[in-house]
């Protein structure tokens, strides 16, 4: 994965993953 | 899911702050714009290597081609260039299904006087590059050097070159220039 501001590459850990409202 | 995303250290303290009251797009907005409270600035764009990439040096060599013929006595002789794919059949896969090698060479030569630049790519497929090699070659009445550059194990960068003191002087310079 991505990161979703900077698009900057990531490994993939649970960590970094955000769940945010839904639309 | 839509409503996931991911976020690097930089932006990951923020994105959380965010995930309670924002959708993934207006959180991503709003970091982007940099006007969310606590949204850190993006991090710069890493630097430019030190080092440039085999295909940049590939690309240098190649304009700067006529220059080293004119500087071995060809001016004014038109290169030529041809293409080839190679495919190198393996484990039961054949053509278009199996590894390949494209190699691209360019020469410009006239009267037992010869500068040829060689680029070869072997891939594994279309996504995959397995080695890259750029060869230089000069041959002339009382030259004959070679310059191989060599794609870095692991990565883009430049890994090898060999041959560049063999040139002529103005020719060494001028792909010391390319190299750099």
């Amino acid at each position: 994965p991505s990161c979703e501001v900077c698009g900057v590459d990531l490994d993939d850990t649970a960590d970094r993953l955000v769940t945010f409202v839904l639309a | 899911p839509e409503n996931q995303g991911w976020f690097c250290d930089v932006h990951v303290a923020a994105a959380r702050a965010l995930s309670a009251t924002s959708t993934l797009a207006d959180a991503v907005r709003a970091a982007r714009s940099g006007d969310a409270s606590g949204m850190p600035e993006p991090s710069p764009p890493p630097a430019d290597p030190a080092e440039p990439s085999w295909e940049t040096v590939a690309q240098s060599l190649r304009s700067t081609l006529p220059a080293l013929a004119a500087a071995i006595g060809l001016d004014d002789v038109r290169p030529v260039t041809e293409s080839t794919r190679e495919w190198t059949p393996m484990d039961g896969a054949g053509p278009p299904w199996c590894p390949y090698i494209d190699r691209v060479t360019t020469v410009i030569e006239h009267d037992g006087a010869r500068v040829s630049l060689a680029i070869e790519r072997a891939h594994w497929n279309d996504d995959e590059l397995a080695r890259a090699d750029v060869r230089l070659a000069v041959d002339a009445p009382g030259v004959a050097a070679s310059v191989s550059v060599a794609r870095g194990p692991g990565g883009d960068s430049v890994g090898e070159v060999r041959g560049v003191d063999a040139l002529p002087e103005g020719a060494r310079s001028l792909v010391r220039e390319a190299l750099s």
